[in-house]
Protein backbone atom coordinates (compact mmCIF):
# COMPACT_ATOMS: atom_id res chain seq x y z
CA UNK A 1 0.00 0.00 0.00
CA UNK A 2 2.92 2.68 -0.71
CA UNK A 3 2.86 5.01 -2.94
CA UNK A 4 6.75 4.19 -3.39
CA UNK A 5 6.15 2.44 -6.66
CA UNK A 6 5.98 5.32 -8.56
CA UNK A 7 8.32 7.83 -7.25
CA UNK A 8 10.64 4.49 -7.89
CA UNK A 9 9.99 4.70 -11.51
CA UNK A 10 10.38 8.49 -11.69
CA UNK A 11 14.07 7.73 -9.92
CA UNK A 12 16.66 8.72 -12.37
CA UNK A 13 18.25 5.97 -13.60
CA UNK A 14 20.40 4.63 -10.53
CA UNK A 15 19.79 1.15 -10.72
CA UNK A 16 22.09 -1.47 -11.97
CA UNK A 17 22.82 -0.33 -15.75
CA UNK A 18 24.03 -2.94 -17.91
CA UNK A 19 27.05 -1.96 -20.37
CA UNK A 20 25.23 -1.08 -23.16
CA UNK A 21 22.75 1.59 -21.20
CA UNK A 22 25.86 2.96 -19.83
CA UNK A 23 26.82 5.82 -22.09
CA UNK A 24 22.77 6.70 -21.44
CA UNK A 25 23.74 6.76 -17.57
CA UNK A 26 27.24 9.19 -18.37
CA UNK A 27 25.57 11.33 -20.49
CA UNK A 28 22.01 12.19 -19.90
CA UNK A 29 22.02 13.47 -23.38
CA UNK A 30 21.64 9.58 -24.77
CA UNK A 31 18.49 9.06 -23.25
CA UNK A 32 17.10 5.99 -23.70
CA UNK A 33 14.44 5.97 -26.59
CA UNK A 34 11.14 6.44 -25.04
CA UNK A 35 9.84 3.49 -26.38
CA UNK A 36 12.73 1.14 -24.23
CA UNK A 37 11.63 -0.02 -21.03
CA UNK A 38 13.32 2.18 -19.05
CA UNK A 39 12.26 0.73 -15.72
CA UNK A 40 12.97 -2.82 -16.76
CA UNK A 41 16.72 -2.00 -18.08
CA UNK A 42 17.83 -0.62 -15.20
CA UNK A 43 16.74 -3.03 -12.25
CA UNK A 44 19.47 -5.64 -10.60
CA UNK A 45 19.18 -8.95 -12.59
CA UNK A 46 17.26 -10.61 -9.40
CA UNK A 47 14.71 -7.77 -10.06
CA UNK A 48 14.78 -7.51 -13.60
CA UNK A 49 13.82 -12.26 -13.97
CA UNK A 50 11.34 -11.17 -11.00
CA UNK A 51 9.44 -8.74 -13.56
CA UNK A 52 9.13 -11.91 -16.20
CA UNK A 53 9.85 -10.22 -19.10
CA UNK A 54 10.28 -13.88 -20.58
CA UNK A 55 12.91 -16.10 -20.38
CA UNK A 56 15.18 -14.32 -23.34
CA UNK A 57 15.66 -11.07 -21.90
CA UNK A 58 16.95 -12.59 -18.65
CA UNK A 59 19.14 -15.73 -20.04
CA UNK A 60 21.54 -12.53 -20.93
CA UNK A 61 22.20 -12.26 -17.12
CA UNK A 62 22.81 -15.68 -16.35
CA UNK A 63 26.40 -15.40 -15.47
CA UNK A 64 28.86 -16.13 -18.46
CA UNK A 65 31.83 -16.73 -16.31
CA UNK A 66 32.22 -19.14 -13.62
CA UNK A 67 33.43 -17.14 -10.63
CA UNK A 68 36.22 -18.44 -8.55
CA UNK A 69 36.24 -20.67 -5.79
CA UNK A 70 37.78 -19.20 -3.19
CA UNK A 71 35.84 -16.29 -3.74
CA UNK A 72 32.34 -18.29 -3.79
CA UNK A 73 33.62 -19.84 -0.96
CA UNK A 74 34.35 -16.81 0.82
CA UNK A 75 30.82 -15.41 0.17
CA UNK A 76 28.89 -18.28 1.39
CA UNK A 77 30.82 -17.27 4.58
CA UNK A 78 29.48 -13.33 4.48
CA UNK A 79 26.36 -14.74 3.86
CA UNK A 80 26.35 -17.11 6.78
CA UNK A 81 27.68 -14.18 9.13
CA UNK A 82 25.29 -11.37 8.13
CA UNK A 83 21.65 -13.72 7.17
CA UNK A 84 19.82 -16.33 8.60
CA UNK A 85 19.05 -20.08 7.18
CA UNK A 86 15.54 -18.18 5.40
CA UNK A 87 17.50 -15.49 4.40
CA UNK A 88 16.50 -12.37 6.79
CA UNK A 89 19.09 -10.00 7.41
CA UNK A 90 20.21 -10.46 10.48
CA UNK A 91 19.55 -7.43 12.68
CA UNK A 92 23.13 -6.34 13.11
CA UNK A 93 23.53 -2.79 13.92
CA UNK A 94 27.15 -2.63 12.93
CA UNK A 95 27.37 -3.73 9.39
CA UNK A 96 25.91 -0.25 7.77
CA UNK A 97 26.21 -1.92 4.45
CA UNK A 98 23.13 -3.59 2.49
CA UNK A 99 25.45 -4.35 -0.71
CA UNK A 100 28.73 -6.50 -0.97
CA UNK A 101 30.35 -7.07 -4.36
CA UNK A 102 33.67 -8.94 -4.80
CA UNK A 103 35.29 -8.77 -8.38
CA UNK A 104 38.29 -11.28 -9.21
CA UNK A 105 41.13 -9.55 -11.18
CA UNK A 106 40.44 -10.02 -15.20
CA UNK A 107 42.03 -12.93 -16.78
CA UNK A 108 44.78 -11.66 -18.85
CA UNK A 109 46.86 -10.03 -16.33
CA UNK A 110 50.40 -11.33 -15.82
CA UNK A 111 51.73 -12.77 -12.99
CA UNK A 112 55.39 -11.82 -12.52
CA UNK A 113 58.01 -12.61 -10.40
CA UNK A 114 61.45 -10.91 -9.97
CA UNK A 115 64.84 -12.15 -8.07
CA UNK A 116 66.01 -9.84 -5.90
CA UNK A 117 68.30 -10.25 -2.97
CA UNK A 118 66.16 -10.59 -0.54
CA UNK A 119 64.12 -13.41 -2.31
CA UNK A 120 61.58 -13.67 -4.60
CA UNK A 121 59.01 -10.17 -5.12
CA UNK A 122 55.87 -11.45 -6.07
CA UNK A 123 54.58 -8.71 -8.13
CA UNK A 124 51.39 -8.38 -10.07
CA UNK A 125 49.17 -6.63 -12.25
CA UNK A 126 45.50 -6.34 -11.14
CA UNK A 127 42.80 -5.16 -13.35
CA UNK A 128 39.11 -4.69 -12.11
CA UNK A 129 36.12 -4.56 -13.97
CA UNK A 130 33.34 -2.85 -11.99
CA UNK A 131 30.92 -2.20 -14.32
CA UNK A 132 28.02 -3.98 -11.98
CA UNK A 133 28.44 -0.84 -9.64
CA UNK A 134 25.79 1.16 -10.07
CA UNK A 135 24.98 4.82 -9.59
CA UNK A 136 23.07 4.98 -6.32
CA UNK A 137 25.65 2.59 -4.37
CA UNK A 138 28.34 4.47 -2.36
CA UNK A 139 31.22 2.95 -0.72
CA UNK A 140 31.71 2.59 2.90
CA UNK A 141 34.65 -0.10 2.44
CA UNK A 142 36.72 -1.73 -0.02
CA UNK A 143 39.29 -4.19 0.88
CA UNK A 144 41.94 -6.47 -1.13
CA UNK A 145 41.24 -10.23 -0.05
CA UNK A 146 43.88 -12.54 -0.13
CA UNK A 147 43.91 -16.71 0.28
CA UNK A 148 46.55 -18.04 0.96
CA UNK A 149 46.64 -21.56 -0.01
CA UNK A 150 49.28 -23.12 2.26
CA UNK A 151 49.61 -26.53 0.95
CA UNK A 152 53.53 -26.27 1.63
CA UNK A 153 54.01 -25.88 5.79
CA UNK A 154 55.18 -22.47 6.08
CA UNK A 155 56.61 -21.16 9.37
CA UNK A 156 53.21 -20.40 11.47
CA UNK A 157 53.95 -16.90 11.90
CA UNK A 158 55.22 -14.33 8.86
CA UNK A 159 55.74 -10.83 8.27
CA UNK A 160 54.65 -9.41 4.45
CA UNK A 161 55.31 -6.33 2.74
CA UNK A 162 52.20 -5.64 0.27
CA UNK A 163 53.16 -2.00 -2.17
CA UNK A 164 50.69 -1.05 -3.98
CA UNK A 165 50.34 1.09 -6.78
CA UNK A 166 47.44 2.64 -9.45
CA UNK A 167 48.09 2.68 -12.54
CA UNK A 168 46.28 5.47 -14.65
CA UNK A 169 45.33 4.71 -18.38
CA UNK A 170 46.33 6.75 -21.08
CA UNK A 171 43.69 7.48 -23.70
CA UNK A 172 44.98 5.01 -25.92
CA UNK A 173 43.82 2.41 -23.12
CA UNK A 174 47.26 1.21 -22.61
CA UNK A 175 48.70 0.31 -19.39
CA UNK A 176 51.54 3.65 -18.64
CA UNK A 177 52.77 3.40 -15.05
CA UNK A 178 52.35 7.17 -14.60
CA UNK A 179 54.26 8.28 -11.47
CA UNK A 180 51.65 5.97 -9.34
CA UNK A 181 49.81 6.51 -6.06
CA UNK A 182 51.59 3.56 -4.17
CA UNK A 183 50.91 2.87 -0.43
CA UNK A 184 52.98 0.33 1.50
CA UNK A 185 51.44 -1.93 4.06
CA UNK A 186 53.20 -3.97 6.37
CA UNK A 187 51.27 -6.77 8.12
CA UNK A 188 51.89 -9.28 10.55
CA UNK A 189 50.03 -12.87 9.89
CA UNK A 190 49.55 -15.80 11.61
CA UNK A 191 48.32 -18.30 8.36
CA UNK A 192 46.88 -21.46 9.15
CA UNK A 193 45.25 -23.23 6.78
CA UNK A 194 43.34 -21.28 4.14
CA UNK A 195 44.08 -18.07 5.60
CA UNK A 196 42.25 -15.17 4.51
CA UNK A 197 44.00 -12.26 5.02
CA UNK A 198 41.80 -8.56 4.40
CA UNK A 199 43.73 -5.31 3.17
CA UNK A 200 41.95 -2.10 4.07
CA UNK A 201 42.49 -0.23 0.85
CA UNK A 202 39.33 2.20 1.17
CA UNK A 203 40.84 5.51 1.37
CA UNK A 204 43.61 4.33 -1.48
CA UNK A 205 40.61 3.39 -3.83
CA UNK A 206 38.24 5.92 -2.47
CA UNK A 207 38.99 8.40 -5.04
CA UNK A 208 38.75 6.39 -7.79
CA UNK A 209 35.47 4.75 -7.10
CA UNK A 210 33.93 8.12 -6.11
CA UNK A 211 34.16 9.21 -9.37
CA UNK A 212 32.33 5.91 -10.54
CA UNK A 213 35.64 4.96 -12.50
CA UNK A 214 34.95 1.53 -14.24
CA UNK A 215 38.19 -0.08 -14.45
CA UNK A 216 40.90 0.32 -11.55
CA UNK A 217 44.40 -0.99 -12.60
CA UNK A 218 47.01 -1.60 -9.79
CA UNK A 219 50.64 -3.26 -9.14
CA UNK A 220 51.30 -5.14 -6.26
CA UNK A 221 54.36 -6.28 -4.82
CA UNK A 222 53.52 -8.85 -2.04
CA UNK A 223 57.02 -9.97 0.07
CA UNK A 224 56.85 -12.31 2.97
CA UNK A 225 59.31 -13.34 5.71
CA UNK A 226 59.34 -15.60 8.43
CA UNK A 227 59.11 -14.63 11.62
CA UNK A 228 57.10 -11.66 14.11
CA UNK A 229 59.29 -7.95 14.47
CA UNK A 230 56.82 -7.83 17.59
CA UNK A 231 58.75 -11.45 19.11
CA UNK A 232 62.07 -9.51 17.76
CA UNK A 233 62.62 -12.84 16.17
CA UNK A 234 65.20 -12.13 13.14
CA UNK A 235 63.58 -11.97 9.95
CA UNK A 236 65.18 -14.87 7.93
CA UNK A 237 65.14 -15.64 4.24
CA UNK A 238 61.79 -15.15 2.44
CA UNK A 239 59.45 -17.17 2.04
CA UNK A 240 57.91 -18.71 -1.27
CA UNK A 241 54.47 -18.38 -0.38
CA UNK A 242 53.10 -17.67 -3.80
CA UNK A 243 49.84 -15.54 -2.80
CA UNK A 244 46.95 -16.11 -5.65
CA UNK A 245 46.21 -13.13 -6.75
CA UNK A 246 43.28 -10.91 -4.40
CA UNK A 247 39.95 -10.19 -5.01
CA UNK A 248 38.60 -6.86 -4.75
CA UNK A 249 35.51 -6.83 -2.42
CA UNK A 250 33.55 -4.00 -1.82
CA UNK A 251 31.15 -3.12 0.77
CA UNK A 252 28.39 -0.51 -0.56
CA UNK A 253 25.48 1.57 0.75
CA UNK A 254 22.90 0.51 -1.97
CA UNK A 255 20.20 3.71 -1.56
CA UNK A 256 17.71 2.52 -4.49
CA UNK A 257 14.30 1.64 -3.42
CA UNK A 258 14.52 -1.81 -3.95
CA UNK A 259 17.43 -1.98 -1.37
CA UNK A 260 16.70 -2.30 2.44
CA UNK A 261 17.75 0.46 4.10
CA UNK A 262 18.13 -0.85 7.97
CA UNK A 263 18.94 2.11 9.69
CA UNK A 264 15.43 3.45 9.02
CA UNK A 265 13.52 0.61 10.47
CA UNK A 266 15.63 0.82 13.56
CA UNK A 267 15.12 4.25 13.75
CA UNK A 268 11.63 4.08 13.02
CA UNK A 269 11.06 1.39 15.35
CA UNK A 270 12.77 2.76 18.41
CA UNK A 271 10.61 5.98 17.38
CA UNK A 272 7.15 4.65 16.99
CA UNK A 273 7.16 0.84 18.46
CA UNK A 274 3.55 0.78 17.13
CA UNK A 275 3.08 2.03 14.38
CA UNK A 276 3.06 0.33 11.01
CA UNK A 277 6.47 1.28 9.39
CA UNK A 278 6.36 3.60 6.80
CA UNK A 279 8.78 4.75 4.03
CA UNK A 280 10.40 8.32 4.91
CA UNK A 281 11.94 10.14 2.06
CA UNK A 282 15.34 10.29 4.56
CA UNK A 283 17.82 10.04 1.84
CA UNK A 284 21.03 7.79 4.24
CA UNK A 285 24.80 10.06 3.49
CA UNK A 286 26.90 7.13 2.43
CA UNK A 287 28.78 7.40 5.21
CA UNK A 288 26.76 5.87 7.28
CA UNK A 289 25.91 8.85 9.04
CA UNK A 290 22.36 9.18 9.03
CA UNK A 291 20.76 12.64 7.68
CA UNK A 292 19.33 15.06 10.18
CA UNK A 293 15.26 14.83 10.01
CA UNK A 294 13.76 18.10 8.86
CA UNK A 295 12.86 20.28 11.11
CA UNK A 296 8.79 19.79 10.49
CA UNK A 297 10.05 16.36 11.95
CA UNK A 298 11.34 16.98 14.71
CA UNK A 299 8.42 19.68 16.01
CA UNK A 300 5.88 16.49 14.43
CA UNK A 301 7.75 14.27 16.90
CA UNK A 302 7.87 16.61 19.65
CA UNK A 303 3.92 17.45 19.37
CA UNK A 304 3.83 13.48 19.11
CA UNK A 305 6.17 12.98 22.37
CA UNK B 1 -44.39 -27.05 20.40
CA UNK B 2 -44.82 -25.44 16.69
CA UNK B 3 -41.65 -23.30 16.89
CA UNK B 4 -39.75 -26.64 18.14
CA UNK B 5 -41.51 -28.71 15.74
CA UNK B 6 -40.32 -25.62 12.64
CA UNK B 7 -37.00 -25.39 14.52
CA UNK B 8 -34.80 -27.52 12.33
CA UNK B 9 -33.28 -30.67 14.41
CA UNK B 10 -30.03 -29.73 15.33
CA UNK B 11 -27.70 -32.11 17.09
CA UNK B 12 -25.93 -30.70 20.82
CA UNK B 13 -22.82 -31.07 19.37
CA UNK B 14 -23.25 -29.01 15.96
CA UNK B 15 -23.93 -25.69 18.66
CA UNK B 16 -20.82 -24.69 18.64
CA UNK B 17 -20.41 -25.18 14.53
CA UNK B 18 -23.05 -22.97 14.51
CA UNK B 19 -22.05 -20.18 16.24
CA UNK B 20 -18.72 -20.31 14.60
CA UNK B 21 -19.68 -18.76 11.82
CA UNK B 22 -20.84 -15.56 13.35
CA UNK B 23 -18.24 -15.13 15.05
CA UNK B 24 -15.03 -16.04 12.46
CA UNK B 25 -16.49 -16.02 9.21
CA UNK B 26 -15.17 -18.55 6.82
CA UNK B 27 -11.65 -17.92 5.12
CA UNK B 28 -11.05 -14.87 6.43
CA UNK B 29 -7.88 -12.10 5.49
CA UNK B 30 -5.44 -13.89 6.52
CA UNK B 31 -1.68 -14.43 6.05
CA UNK B 32 -0.81 -17.72 3.95
CA UNK B 33 2.06 -19.52 3.73
CA UNK B 34 3.83 -20.08 0.25
CA UNK B 35 7.77 -21.69 0.40
CA UNK B 36 9.84 -21.89 -3.09
CA UNK B 37 13.38 -22.93 -3.78
CA UNK B 38 14.97 -21.23 -6.74
CA UNK B 39 16.07 -24.69 -8.36
CA UNK B 40 12.29 -24.70 -9.10
CA UNK B 41 12.83 -22.14 -11.08
CA UNK B 42 15.73 -22.75 -12.07
CA UNK B 43 17.35 -20.17 -11.33
CA UNK B 44 19.89 -21.86 -8.48
CA UNK B 45 22.80 -21.97 -11.12
CA UNK B 46 23.02 -17.67 -10.17
CA UNK B 47 21.19 -17.60 -7.00
CA UNK B 48 23.72 -18.85 -4.58
CA UNK B 49 21.56 -18.46 -1.37
CA UNK B 50 19.45 -18.68 0.21
CA UNK B 51 18.03 -22.02 -1.09
CA UNK B 52 14.91 -21.68 -0.02
CA UNK B 53 12.96 -18.90 0.13
CA UNK B 54 8.98 -18.21 1.84
CA UNK B 55 7.60 -15.32 0.38
CA UNK B 56 3.84 -15.80 1.94
CA UNK B 57 0.86 -14.18 0.47
CA UNK B 58 -2.71 -12.66 2.41
CA UNK B 59 -5.74 -14.06 0.82
CA UNK B 60 -9.39 -14.19 2.14
CA UNK B 61 -12.66 -12.31 2.32
CA UNK B 62 -12.48 -8.89 4.08
CA UNK B 63 -15.62 -8.78 6.88
CA UNK B 64 -17.83 -5.81 6.61
CA UNK B 65 -16.30 -3.94 9.77
CA UNK B 66 -12.74 -3.97 8.87
CA UNK B 67 -12.24 -1.51 11.73
CA UNK B 68 -8.95 -1.88 14.67
CA UNK B 69 -8.76 -5.91 13.73
CA UNK B 70 -7.02 -4.91 10.48
CA UNK B 71 -5.55 -1.49 11.04
CA UNK B 72 -7.87 -0.39 7.99
CA UNK B 73 -8.44 3.93 7.31
CA UNK B 74 -12.09 4.59 7.80
CA UNK B 75 -12.05 4.50 3.26
CA UNK B 76 -12.36 0.80 3.87
CA UNK B 77 -15.60 0.85 5.50
CA UNK B 78 -16.64 3.40 2.63
CA UNK B 79 -15.65 1.72 -0.09
CA UNK B 80 -17.41 -1.60 1.27
CA UNK B 81 -21.09 0.59 2.00
CA UNK B 82 -20.52 2.39 -1.79
CA UNK B 83 -19.82 -1.42 -3.34
CA UNK B 84 -23.21 -2.71 -1.07
CA UNK B 85 -25.60 0.71 -1.54
CA UNK B 86 -24.33 2.58 -4.25
CA UNK B 87 -22.72 0.56 -6.98
CA UNK B 88 -21.29 -3.03 -7.29
CA UNK B 89 -18.65 -2.36 -10.03
CA UNK B 90 -17.16 -1.02 -7.28
CA UNK B 91 -14.81 -3.39 -5.96
CA UNK B 92 -14.89 -4.40 -2.23
CA UNK B 93 -11.64 -4.29 -0.36
CA UNK B 94 -9.18 -6.04 -0.73
CA UNK B 95 -6.76 -8.72 1.39
CA UNK B 96 -3.27 -7.43 0.76
CA UNK B 97 0.46 -7.67 2.25
CA UNK B 98 0.44 -4.31 5.48
CA UNK B 99 4.06 -5.27 6.35
CA UNK B 100 6.74 -6.63 4.49
CA UNK B 101 10.36 -8.34 5.84
CA UNK B 102 13.46 -7.69 3.85
CA UNK B 103 15.36 -10.68 2.18
CA UNK B 104 18.96 -10.94 1.66
CA UNK B 105 20.78 -12.84 -1.67
CA UNK B 106 23.61 -14.03 -2.81
CA UNK B 107 23.94 -13.83 -7.09
CA UNK B 108 26.19 -14.77 -9.70
CA UNK B 109 26.70 -11.34 -11.67
CA UNK B 110 27.04 -11.97 -15.54
CA UNK B 111 30.36 -11.01 -15.47
CA UNK B 112 31.57 -13.56 -13.10
CA UNK B 113 31.22 -11.23 -9.99
CA UNK B 114 29.32 -12.34 -6.51
CA UNK B 115 27.06 -9.87 -5.18
CA UNK B 116 25.57 -10.02 -1.27
CA UNK B 117 22.51 -7.32 -1.77
CA UNK B 118 19.66 -7.03 0.76
CA UNK B 119 16.62 -6.26 -1.16
CA UNK B 120 13.31 -4.58 0.94
CA UNK B 121 9.71 -5.72 1.24
CA UNK B 122 10.14 -9.73 -0.34
CA UNK B 123 8.59 -11.81 2.78
CA UNK B 124 4.61 -10.19 3.41
CA UNK B 125 4.58 -10.41 7.29
CA UNK B 126 1.35 -9.06 7.92
CA UNK B 127 -2.31 -8.58 5.99
CA UNK B 128 -4.76 -6.21 5.92
CA UNK B 129 -7.92 -5.09 3.92
CA UNK B 130 -7.85 -1.71 1.82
Amino acid sequence: PHSRGRAASDRTSGFLVAPEDNASELNPLLQLPKGVRRGYALLPPLLKVLSDRGPQNWESEVPRLQPDSRALRYMKRLYKMSATKEGIPKANKSHLYNTVRLFTPCSECKHRHRDLMKGDVHSVDLLFNLDRVTALEYLLKSVLLYSFDTSVPVSPSLTCTCHLSVKEQDSSGQVCPSIPHSIAFSLHLEVKKRKWVEIDVTSFLQPLIATKRRNIHMGVNFTCLMGDPQQNTKLENPVNVAPVPPSLLLYLNDTSEQAYHRWNSLRHIRKNPRRPRQRNGLRVDPTGDIGKEPSQGKRASRQRR
Amino acid sequence: DENLKEAPATQPYNLSEYFKQFLFPQNECELHNFRLSFSQLKWDKWIIAPHRYSPQYCKGDCPRVVGHRYGSPVHTMVQNLIYEKLDSSVPKPSCVPAEYSPLSVLTIEPDGSIVYKEYEDMIATKCTCR
